[in-house]
């Protein structure tokens, strides 16, 4: 689908994209920890999308399995949500997938 | 208003009160919070209330000048969102408001 396009060319032309919702504190807690490690993710914001954000978060529930916001890539692959990304993060394999990616 | 009768009831004849939301991480994480410690909270989940759902967090607001959810109630008094609780939680002044309302 045309959406579906949308989102391959999104993750593997951008390094790390997370799908979010500006109300979420999810959202906040991961896009904030990008922040603080010096990256700036490609973030779009479902609930400013009118009618197309339920329908690029069903879109992305195909494609990846996850259902919920955040929905995070980094360079081209589904890391997950929130808790997932700081898992990484805590384990040191964060900055490694960004560094092997000339990130960090 | 009406409404706002309707909380100050609510928080007086319940020892925990948790207004909030059933997608919200967040309110997940409060919620299991006082589970863990045998606690069983009075919840008002807004997105289950229809239009009633904005206007019991606009209620909210002016009564308590917080405007998002989870919004925590202990002993009738304004605790704060996710973030506050569980920091008195951390502190241990939690099971000490609960326990001075022979709660756990
Ligand atoms: N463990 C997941 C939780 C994800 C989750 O439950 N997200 C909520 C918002 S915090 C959600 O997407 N709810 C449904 C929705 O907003 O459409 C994570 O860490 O990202
Ligand atoms: N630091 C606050 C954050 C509260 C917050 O930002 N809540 C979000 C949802 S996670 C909210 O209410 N957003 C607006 C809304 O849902 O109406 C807490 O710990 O509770
Ligand atoms: S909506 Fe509350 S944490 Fe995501």
């Amino acid at each position: 689908s045309r959406l579906e396009e949308t989102v391959r060319k999104r993750v593997s032309e951008n390094p790390v994209v997370i799908y979010s919702k500006t109300w979420c504190s999810y959202s906040m807690e991961v896009k904030s920890l990008f922040k603080r490690i010096g990256v700036e993710p490609l973030v779009i914001e479902l609930d400013e999308l009118g009618p197309q954000g339920p329908q690029l978060q069903k879109v992305l529930e195909r494609m990846t399995g996850q259902c919920t916001v955040p929905n995070v890539f980094i360079g081209g692959k589904h890391i997950g949500g929130c808790t997932d990304t700081v898992k990484l993060y805590q384990k040191g394999e964060l900055t490694t997938m960004l560094s092997e990616l000339n990130m960090s």
